[in-house]
């Protein structure tokens, strides 16, 4: 137990919990984290610089990286509740599945009891599913685009043609939200 | 700036396409490695947070070419691996925790380890909490260039599994870390299976065998039925084998006939005969020889010092190798065989022309799991054919080399640890 000296104890400071997994949206954000919905740009990540790391309520890691990648809509791009867009939704199902498939889980896509507590169990804050960061073009775009964001002068297009092989597609649909 | 270093690491960081397995991170072989001051947990003592990272680093260097060692002193950008306990935001690190449960612990690929301070880290073997070890472990093998694993077993599973009593890193995650940073490999000074006498449960005696290899002043148990190392090695010479030199020795050698059962280990220009019951050199054994003797008046003949020797239990002598040269003792008569010394080559000769060790030989080892005796040099191991080759090829000449492989090919995970983490 934590090492404490007053009689009640009050020197322990109240442990933070982790926020447990509960619903869709806390579990999307949980595989959006660890790179199920998009492969997660760890080592970006380490690099921003700190002004980007916003508050505490600060979105997912990834949407920070994808601001940042994407350059053009600074918006913040908050963790989206649960849109009916089909789009995200499949999404949000496939990569369910593709979680429940390596957590050697049944592959429901539906967000069960069993994928609850797979997701509320201890683990290491690395993404399972990394982008590789330093494949050369993914490498200039990178910087480029990190160079033109901070110059505040990139365009939407521009970050299209320059976008991580692989993600094209994403982040098309995504401008076009 | 750390755009910058970034760029320069993804640029000078040389990725192998390993099926996804991970990036080489470091091209060095040793790599410092440190607790930070501002980051010591509030729930271990410090050494107990130092020790299980040294046991941690020791792990990973046990099952790979690289070598750690903690370094309190140098400049911090000369570390390579930084550790660290925090909670929430924490040691300038964009990743804030999430609190107790969940998320324990990140690594960054250059080098930064930041643990949770909010979980219940506890030193190996408490039982409760989760282990720091089996932590530590797994994030150094990401700052090593090692992704999740999705494998039951594998140390880089994303998820903490209740430690097993004593995890140790398998087969699968050995391979893995060494096809990005190679397999071990170096010179032994010998390798020998060393027989003793143990009595079963129900009082009967049976013969059993373990193998050795050797390196300068550390050895290691050979687990032939694990293909590997027994973990935990290597250990220091002086810590298993008592009497004999501290920095190693040259050969080992068994002499097991009806009538004799003698095992000798030789340095320089002596030798030392060992008592297999009581674990330990004789300083006079049961005929009133005293110990260190000198090779030459044990072996009459023979020149100390020599690269190495076996016995042979085929002819009853004993080969002994020096230099390009190979003399053969005739244990029975108790002198060298007429016409000794001859040339290795013309004794041994290469069964394919040009395929041959030539001389100044590494270890020459008679091995009970293969029955065969190889002759070790450098990297390399040539087998001495034996009688069983000759019924299938009969071409082959008699004690003819069949062409050489890699040691780590067929003993696998023989490798060096960091002088300062021999003793943890």
């Amino acid at each position: 137990e934590k090492i404490f000296h007053n009689r009640d104890h009050s020197d322990v400071e109240i442990q933070q919990q982790a926020d447990p997994i509960i619903d869709e949206g806390t579990a999307q954000q949980f595989l959006s984290k660890y790179g199920f919905i998009k492969p997660v740009n760890w080592e970006e990540i380490q690099f921003e610089n700190e002004e980007a790391v916003l508050s505490d309520d600060s979105p997912a890691p990834k949407d920070i990286v994808s601001v940042i990648q994407e350059g053009g809509s600074l918006s913040r791009m908050g963790i989206k509740d649960q849109s009916d867009d089909p789009a995200e939704s499949l999404q949000f199902t496939s990569a369910l599945e593709e979680f429940q498939r390596v957590s050697g889980l049944p592959v429901t896509g539906a967000f069960d009891d069993a994928t609850k507590a797979a997701m509320n169990e201890p683990r290491c804050g690395v993404p399972d599913k990394e982008e590789p960061a330093d494949s050369s073009d993914a490498q200039n775009a990178t910087e480029t685009e990190l160079r033109n964001a901070t110059a505040g002068n990139i365009t939407a297009s521009t970050a299209a043609n320059e976008t991580v092989n692989g993600t094209e597609d994403w982040r098309a649909s995504t401008e076009v939200h | 700036g750390k755009l910058h270093l970034k760029t320069l690491l993804s640029k000078g960081r040389r990725k192998r396409e390993a099926e996804g397995l991970g990036h080489m991170a470091f091209s060095k072989k040793v790599l410092k490695w440190r607790l930070i001051g501002e980051g010591y947990s509030s729930q271990l003592s410090i050494d107990d947070q130092r020790y299980v990272f040294r046991l941690a680093f020791r792990m990973w260097s046990e099952v790979s070419p690289l070598e750690f060692e903690e370094d309190s002193h140098s400049p911090l950008e000369e570390i390579d691996i930084r550790l660290g306990f925090g909670t929430g935001r924490h040691l300038g690190c964009t990743q804030r925790f999430d609190g107790a449960g969940r998320e324990f612990a990140h690594a960054w690929f250059l080098g930064d380890i930041h643990f949770d301070d909010d979980e219940h880290f506890t030193a190996p073997n408490a039982g409760s909490g989760i282990s720091l070890l089996k932590v530590a472990v797994h994030e150094i093998g990401h700052v090593l260039g090692l992704p999740h694993i999705h494998r039951t077993g594998s140390i880089m599973q994303p998820n903490y599994l209740p430690q097993d009593a004593g995890f140790e890193i398998d087969w699968l995650d050995r391979k893995a870390i060494q096809h990005l940073y190679g397999a071990c490999n170096g010179r032994f000074s010998t390798a020998f299976d060393w027989i003793r006498k143990e009595r079963t449960p129900y009082g009967e005696e049976v013969i059993r065998f373990n193998t050795y290899f050797m390196r300068d002043g550390w050895y290691w148990m050979y687990e032939n039925r694990s293909n590997r190392t027994r973990y935990g090695d290597p250990v220091a010479v002086q810590a298993g084998w008592h009497g004999i030199p501290a920095d190693g020795v040259d050969a080992y050698v068994h002499v097991w006939t009806w009538s004799t059962d003698a095992v000798y280990f030789f340095k320089g220009t002596q030798y030392w005969r060992y008592d297999s019951e009581n674990d330990r050199v004789y300083t006079e054994d049961p005929k009133g020889h005293r110990y260190p003797r000198l090779i030459s008046e044990g072996f009459p003949g023979v020149p100390g010092p020599i690269d190495t020797a076996f016995y042979n239990r085929r002819d009853n002598h004993i080969y002994f190798f020096k230099g390009p040269d190979v003399y053969s003792f005739d244990v029975s008569a108790n002198a060298k065989a007429r016409g000794f010394p001859k040339r290795i080559d013309e004794v041994f000769p290469a069964a394919v022309p040009g395929d041959h060790p030539g001389g100044y030989l590494d270890a020459a080892y008679f091995s009970y799991t293969h029955n065969a005796v190889f002759l070790l040099k450098g990297t390399r191991f040539w087998r001495v054919v034996s009688g069983k080759d000759r019924i299938r090829q009969p071409s082959l000449p008699r004690n003819s080399l069949l062409p050489h492989r890699e040691v780590e090919d067929q003993w696998f995970d023989i490798c060096n640890v960091h002088a300062t983490a021999l003793k943890l």
